[in-house]
C-alpha cells in the first residue's frame, strides 16, 4: 500500500519545502504516482510548483474546514506522476476555525478523514501545469483537464514550522515521518522536542507512526561541525535500534543534499529541481535520496 | 538616548541570533555598552554566549511573569561592554501565563515596564562568562560577580520566529526593527506581512516605532536571484521615503553578511564570532554592519 510521508520539523528554513518538492519529483520521474499535500499557510509548495493563485477554486482550508468538499475538487495534476493540493494563506485560520473541535479529537483527525477516500482512489479535475520557462506566475495554465483515477504510491505532506494543529493532523495521518534538517549547532535539541510530539500523537492517536528518517540538506563541505552534529544523530538514533521507540528503524538518509543554489532558484520559476536544472549537484542529490527513501521502507 | 533595536522575522532560520549576537559583540568592541535581550524559548541567543543553564537563577520568563523580579536580577555580563538578558525554555509558557492581560493591553506591555528601569541605569549581580577556549557547556563561570551601573547604548532584542505575543512585546518596547532575511525566492512576501505587523503596533500601542533597515544574511555570492530580491526591497524601500510609512527611512544596510561556516561553529564554543575567529569573513562583515548601523540613526 501506498506510504504516507509527514515531512516535519518545527525549525523553520531546514528545507522541509525543498525536500517534499524535489524527493516528491524524483520520486515521481522514478515511475511512483505521488502526491505532494501543502498544509503550509505559508503556500510555499504550492507556488514552487506553479500552482496558480487566481485558478484555484478549492484549496486545503476548504477541504479542512467545509464537509461538502471532496479531496478531487482540490487536486492539480503538476507533472507526469506528480499531483499537488495547494494550500492557500486563509490556511492560517483553521486553527480558529477548528478549535471548538480539538478537545473531541475531531479536529486533528480532519486531514485524515479528508483524504481517505483519494488515498484508494482519486479521480479529480486538475490543472496540467504548462511547463514553459517563464516563472510561474507568467505561465497560463492549460484548460482545466481531468486527472486520471490515481493510487499514489507515496503522499508527502509538507509541514509548518511549528508543532500546532496543521503538524498534528500531518502526523495523524501519516505512516512516517521524514525530518529535513541542517547539520548546525542546536540541531539535535530540536530534534527531541520533535520526536516527543511523535511519541505523544503514537501513543494518543496514531500507534502506527514511524520515523523514516533525516535528511541532511544545506550541507555544507563536511565541516567538523557538522561531522559532530551528524555523528551525534547517528548514535542516538543507533541507541533506539530493537526498542519500541517510533525512530527504531529511522537513518540518516544518504545522499545528504548539497547547498547549491539552483535548489533556491528553481521555485521562483514554479519548477521542480528537475525541470530547471536536472545535471545540477541539487538535482544528482535528491534522485539519489528518492532511491534512498523508496528502498528504505519502515514499519509493517 | 540609547537605540533599542527589535531584530524580527517571523520565518525561521534566517539569521536573527547570529545577528543580534554579533552585531551586538561588535558594537560592545566599538566601545558601546550594549545589551543583548534573549526573547526566544528557544533561548539560542544564550547558549550562543555561553550562559550557563545551571547558574541561571532568574530568567526572561521570571522577568515577564512575577512582578517581583528585576531586571538586574536577570543580568549576566558576558564580555566587555556587552551584557544579556537570559532565556529558558520555560519561557514558551508566557503567552498562557499572560493570556487574561492581553486584552487590556498589559501583556504587551510587559517587556517595556520591566525594562525601562534598566534602561536608565542598571547594576546586576551577573556571572562573568569565562572565555576559554572549551565548549560553553564545560565553561566554569567566575564566581558571581557584581555588574557596574550601565547606561546601554543599544539594547537588541532577539524575537522568536513568529509574530506572537513575545515578538509583540519587543515591538511594543522598541524605537527600531532590524530584519534579517536571506535574499531568496518569496523572502518579500514575508516582508510584506511583518510590515503589516509594524504599521499595526504603531496604530495601536508604539507610535514612535520605526523600520531601521534589512541585514542580508547568508548571502551566497551574487546570484541572478539575489540580485533581483535585493533589487525589489531597495524598490520597495525607495518608494516610501518621504511617506509616513513606518519604514520610510529604512536602508537594506551594507555589507550583507556573506555565508561562512565559521558563524555557524562559534555558538558550539559559547562565543560571539570575534572571539572564536576574528580574522574571518564572518567576523569582517559583522564588524562592518556595526558601523553601518550605529551610523543610521532613524525616527527623532
Ligand atoms: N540545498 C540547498 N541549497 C541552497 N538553498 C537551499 C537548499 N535547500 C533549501 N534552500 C533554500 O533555503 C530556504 C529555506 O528552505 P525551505 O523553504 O525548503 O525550508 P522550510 O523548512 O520549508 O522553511 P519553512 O519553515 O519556512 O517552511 C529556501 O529559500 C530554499 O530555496
Ligand atoms: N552567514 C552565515 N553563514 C553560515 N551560517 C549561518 C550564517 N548566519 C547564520 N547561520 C547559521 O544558520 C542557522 C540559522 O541562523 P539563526 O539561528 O541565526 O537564525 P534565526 O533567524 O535566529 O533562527 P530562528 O528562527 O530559529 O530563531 C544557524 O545554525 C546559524 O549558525
Ligand atoms: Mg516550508
Ligand atoms: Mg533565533
Amino acid at each position: 500500500r501506498g506510504r504516507v510521508i509527514a515531512m516535519m520539523n518545527q525549525k523553520g528554513g531546514v528545507g522541509k519545502t525543498t525536500t517534499a518538492v524535489n524527493l516528491g519529483a524524483a520520486l515521481a520521474r522514478l515511475g511512483h504516482p505521488t502526491l505532494l499535500i501543502d498544509l503550509d499557510p505559508q503556500a510555499h509548495l504550492s507556488l514552487h510548483l506553479g500552482v496558480d493563485h487566481d485558478q484555484i477554486t478549492h484549496s486545503m482550508y476548504d477541504l479542512l474546514t467545509d464537509a461538502e468538499v471532496a479531496a478531487s475538487q482540490v487536486v492539480w495534476q503538476v507533472a507526469e506522476n506528480l499531483a499537488v493540493l495547494p494550500a492557500e494563506v486563509n490556511l492560517a485560520g483553521v486553527e480558529a476555525e477548528l478549535a471548538d473541535r480539538v478537545v473531541t479529537g475531531a479536529a486533528q483527525n480532519v486531514l485524515k478523514l479528508k483524504l481517505m477516500p483519494l488515498l484508494n482512489r482519486v479521480s479529480g479535475v486538475g490543472y496540467r501545469v504548462s511547463q514553459g520557462s517563464e516563472p510561474a506566475h507568467e505561465q497560463k495554465p492549460d484548460t482545466r483537464t481531468p486527472i486520471p483515477d490515481t493510487r499514489y504510491q507515496f503522499v508527502i505532506i509538507d509541514c509548518p514550522p511549528s508543532l500546532g494543529l496543521l503538524t498534528i493532523n500531518a502526523l495523524v495521518m501519516a505512516r512516517e515521518v521524514i525530518v529535513p534538517m541542517q547539520a548546525h549547532f542546536l540541531a539535535l535539541q530540536g530534534l527531541g522536542k520533535l520526536f516527543e510530539t511523535i511519541t505523544m500523537v503514537r501513543q494518543g492517536i496514531n500507534p502506527q507512526l514511524r520515523v523514516g528518517g533525516v535528511v541532511l540538506c544545506m550541507h555544507e563541505k563536511q565541516t567538523l561541525l557538522a561531522g559532530e552534529v551528524i555523528g551525534d544523530v547517528k548514535r542516538f538514533l543507533e541507541e533506539a535500534r530493537h526498542t519500541d521507540q517510533p525512530w527504531s528503524e529511522a537513518v540518516v538518509f544518504d545522499p545528504p543534499i548539497r547547498r547549491n543554489i539552483k535548489l533556491a532558484e528553481s521555485p521562483s520559476f514554479g519548477k521542480s529541481i528537475f525541470d530547471y536544472d536536472a545535471a545540477c549537484h541539487g538535482a544528482q542529490d535528491y534522485e539519489k535520496l528518492a532511491r534512498s527513501v523508496a528502498a528504505h521502507r519502515v514499519g509493517k
